[in-house]
């Protein structure tokens, strides 16, 4: 039996919020060791990957691997009647037909319950060595959604270029470039606002902006984003959980 | 502005 409760209700709901437009069908894994889920978009360019793990919850018991497959969007719909502050507890038999989710009010007696019906998802897995990447860069989370969203007003593409002493972001459109060069800094007072690069060799890669327009959403999770590089090979892109976290492997683009 | 790459391409499938 699986039976995992959130301190409050807005993690979960800014996870879903995160990864519901990027894939919509996933199993949720769940384990002693807490919750995961690895889905790839319909172009299988995009990849979720997400671990909560279950020093997360302010309770949490799972006796033995359950799977829960979600439709993301209906789940979205009832995770939305809960409030942001309120408990939040997800319950599931051993093999469920569905999930139970109950809000707690914490100001009040009210105790809002729901179920979602769950599904069969046949879903492949791919699996993700661990790689030495060419560049790992971290950075204020805010920052690059809003770099990203301003690019995406010239083109479809950004290019990142990274040196050890700069990254820069690039886009070339019809109606006119733009670029963001920024530079490593360390901010004692503010650590969050750090900006570190970390350099094997010069990264010069290209991606969709469609796709970074979805990764972006995870900006409310993590105060930093950590972006790992390699030429001509997918990007990690990762929020980071109190414990657990929330990655996106996007393949790059080739020139013709 | 270039070709989209593919995840298949780069992770084997299990």
């Amino acid at each position: 039996m699986l039976e995992g409760k959130f301190e409050e209700a807005s993690l979960l709901k800014k996870v879903v919020e995160s990864i519901k437009d990027s894939v919509q069908l996933c199993n949720f894994v769940c384990s002693e060791h807490g919750i995961t889920v690895q889905a790839v978009d319909d172009s299988r360019v995009l990849l979720v990957s997400l671990l909560i793990g279950n020093e997360v919850f302010s309770d949490y018991r799972c006796d033995r691997n359950i799977t829960l497959g979600v439709d993301l969007k209906s789940f979205a719909k009832i995770i939305r009647c809960g409030g942001n502050d309120d408990y939040l507890t997800l319950i599931a038999e051993d093999s469920p037909d569905s999930v139970t989710l109950v809000f707690e009010d914490k100001n009040s007696d009210r105790i809002s319950e729901y179920s979602l019906k769950l599904m069969e998802i046949d879903n492949e897995f791919l699996k993700i060595d661990d790689m030495d990447y060419d560049s790992v860069i971290k950075m204020p989370s805010i920052d690059f959604q809003k770099i990203c969203r301003d690019l995406s007003t010239l083109s479809e593409s950004l290019q990142i270029l990274i040196t050890k002493d700069s990254i820069k972001f690039m886009a070339e459109g019809e109606t006119g470039n733009g670029s963001v060069i920024l530079k490593p800094r360390t901010d004692i007072d503010k650590p969050e606002q750090s900006i570190t690069v970390k350099l094997n060799n010069a990264v010069n890669s290209t991606f969709g902006l469609k796709y970074i327009a979805d990764i972006v959403k995870g900006t409310s999770l993590s105060n930093q984003i950590v972006i790992k590089i390699s030429n001509r090979t997918p990007a990690l892109f990762e929020y980071k959980l109190q414990s657990g976290y929330l990655r996106f492997y996007l393949a790059p683009k080739f020139e013709d | 502005t270039g070709v989209q790459g593919r995840l298949d391409t780069f992770f084997k499938v299990i």
